[in-house]
């Protein structure tokens, strides 16, 4: 697409696209929204992330799609709110108002290797596609290698299943660099990880059950989040902790994320369920972005009201 | 790419944790080649799983032959992925 505002966001796109969309959103609004590049993917992909920001030494709220490749409509909703958030920016009195308190961060393919092995080879892959010595299986599950009680139940030692969880907390590249990068920050308030398909916002803990100090909190917003979602469509979304609300999981994103003191940590399971799975069509691509894009706004406007 | 032809998904409705457990049971068998798309979690959760064609009739004779509710949520997986795949195609024809 020549420009953001003929890029059909209704259809699923390729990483080149999407990285051609992202450069594309940064040349067209040169004030607003720049790209960072955080690292690079095993296999040598940049890791791209946008920055929409309208100041300096600003607190700031992290939202990543992708980290699974084969949640299709993740990614692609990432395309869609970065649209928004440019559309919005100056119209919207809430947005406008988040932009002169907040920056946004957004990685729209947070597993580049992953998604481009989803569009090449095999649809249904969802690690990363690092090598794992002494085993002829491939990838690491970006979302069980994070430093948060790390080995634990709830993920594998075994390479060749779903959920291994890498040889090392932040082994693999795409997981180190955001960790790199949050703890560069130091001011992020907010951080959003986007899956699919459960229908879902939830919150640490996952490794263990022991409740957070902020769990009241948390899940009070979750339900206001929810709320807001449900609102559009009536899509019907559960919410609480990870470990009470699906399974234990270990070393998951952001259960690091909320011991590195980013308090509003949260991670979405997009639509659809009981119907398509990761083969959600891409009719319901808009739908599901808008939807979330409400209880989003709800995460990100709390963020910015509920300094700490 | 991968041919996911005569796969399908089967979304398993527990009715109590000791079907929970039977049918977590199965995530250990790894010669079934099982891809859990939602793990389980308690008694009337649904648990979807990816049986790849080998390993159907084993599995819906292991759930049938335990009472476990199931029911099929993807006929054919391929059918949908190509589905997927000719409609990025005609919507990029058309954008062209």
């Amino acid at each position: 697409a020549r420009s953001t505002n003929s890029f059909n966001y209704a259809i699923y796109h390729t990483f080149d696209e999407i990285n051609s969309f992202i450069d594309t959103l940064v040349a067209e609004n040169p004030n607003l929204v720049s790209k960072i590049v955080i690292g690079k993917s095993t296999e040598g992909r940049p890791l791209n992330v946008l920055k929409f920001s309208t100041g300096s030494n600003r607190p700031a709220f992290w939202i990543d799609t992708g980290i699974h490749s084969r949640e299709w409509v993740t990614q692609a909703s990432g395309v869609w709110f970065a649209k928004k958030i440019v559309q919005d920016y100056g119209t919207d009195p809430s947005l406008t108002a988040t932009l002169n308190k907040l920056d946004i961060y957004l990685e729209i393919v947070t597993n580049p290797d992953g998604y481009v092995f989803s569009h090449t080879s095999n649809r249904m892959w969802r690690k990363t596609r690092s090598a794992n010595p002494g085993s002829t299986c491939v990838g690491t599950d970006p979302n069980r290698n994070w430093d948060a009680g790390f080995g634990g139940p709830g993920s594998s030692s075994n390479p060749c299943t779903e959920t291994y969880r890498g040889r090392a907390a932040h082994s693999e590249p795409e997981v180190k660099a955001i960790v790199d990068f949050v703890k560069g920050h130091g001011n992020i308030k907010g951080f959003v990880s986007i899956h699919s398909y459960s229908q879902m916002l939830l919150f640490p803990y996952g490794y263990t059950s022991a409740l957070t100090p902020d769990h009241q909190e948390l899940n009070n917003l979750a339900r206001v989040a929810v709320n807001a979602l449900t609102s559009l469509y009536g899509t019907v979304y559960e919410y609480g902790s990870i470990i009470t609300t699906i399974y234990q999981a270990s070393g998951g994103t952001v259960d690091w994320t909320y011991n590195q003191g980013i308090k509003y940590s949260y991670t979405f399971e997009l639509r659809d369920t009981g119907r398509y799975g990761f083969a959600l069509p891409a009719s319901q691509i808009i739908p599901t972005a808008q939807e979330t894009w409400l209880a989003l706004t709800k995460l990100i406007e709390y963020t910015r009201d509920n300094p700490y | 790419m991968e041919n996911f032809g005569g796969q399908q998904v089967l979304r398993i409705l527990p009715e109590n944790e000791e079907q929970v457990t039977l049918v977590r049971d199965l995530e250990n068998l790894e010669h079934l080649q099982l891809d859990f798309w939602q793990s389980p979690r308690a008694a009337e959760k649904p648990i979807d799983i990816r049986v790849p064609f080998p390993s159907l009739q084993a599995v819906k004779v292991y759930l049938e032959s335990n009472n476990i509710p199931y029911s099929i949520m993807i006929k054919d997986l391929q059918n949908l992925l190509d589905e997927e795949q000719s409609s990025m195609k005609a919507a990029r024809a058309m954008d062209n």
